[in-house]
């Protein structure tokens, strides 16, 4: 899902 | 979000406040490497790419531009403003860094997530993190003494990693699919890279003397 690709760490 | 990425980036938010605390205080920027803050402004703007197009939550955001704003910020006052560009060490911060982003952004088109423009430059931005410090460690070796807010800047700088390699332990081991080679094994390196310096800091804390890297 697009949550998985997006990088949510800095 | 854990406890160990929050501590990593409030310790990486400290580093920057100490940093321009230092700049500000002093008007000086004796010991900054120049390098290491251009090769910083080149990370955070690799990897945040996504700033306008993936919205995380508003901490994300808000952190992306303060890491940016703030990067861009001392790279223009080390090198435009009046009274600290004369503090530069420019004779001693001569590191070759273009071989280090040359290799980095090479690497990053052979190995990373997904061959797409935004992903290999996040994947260049997570490779160049980790030896971006390097400039910066050369110059502290050969200014010798180092002033307690620099000696500061670099060892939050390099414990923020630290508690993202925790982060990472801890998601793996409760996130079902939760993996992240590059970033884990980048940050590892990164976090080597420091091993040297927070032995000396470790030192100079422990009998309370001036932090002396060996030349």
């Amino acid at each position: 899902s697009k949550d998985d690709e997006a990088h949510d760490e800095l | 979000m854990n406890i160990f990425r929050l501590a990593g980036d409030m310790t990486h938010l400290i580093s920057v406040l100490v940093l321009l605390l230092k700049i500000y205080a002093t008007k000086s920027c004796s010991g900054i490497s120049l390098k290491t803050q251009e090769l910083y402004a080149m990370v955070f703007l690799a990897r945040y790419l996504d700033l306008f197009s993936d919205f995380i939550s508003l901490y994300n955001t808000v952190m992306k531009l303060v890491f940016i704003g703030s990067s861009l910020a001392i790279v223009w006052c080390m090198r435009y403003h009046r009274v600290v560009r004369r503090s530069y060490d420019r004779e001693l911060d001569t590191f070759r860094y273009w071989i280090l982003v040359g290799a980095c952004f090479t690497l990053a088109l052979v190995l990373h997530e997904k061959f797409s423009f935004q992903e290999v430059f996040w994947a260049f931005s997570i490779y160049l993190e980790a030896v971006a410090i390097l400039p910066q460690l050369v110059l502290l070796q050969r200014s010798g003494n180092v002033d307690n807010l620099t000696g500061q800047y670099v060892f939050f700088l390099g414990a923020y990693r630290a508690f993202y390699i925790l982060n990472w332990i801890y998601r793996y081991l409760t996130e079902p699919r939760f993996t992240r080679w590059i970033s884990c094994v980048s940050g590892l390196v990164q976090t080597a890279l420091y091993a040297d310096f927070f032995y000396y800091y470790f030192i100079s804390w422990k009998n309370n003397a001036k932090l002396q890297l060996p030349a």
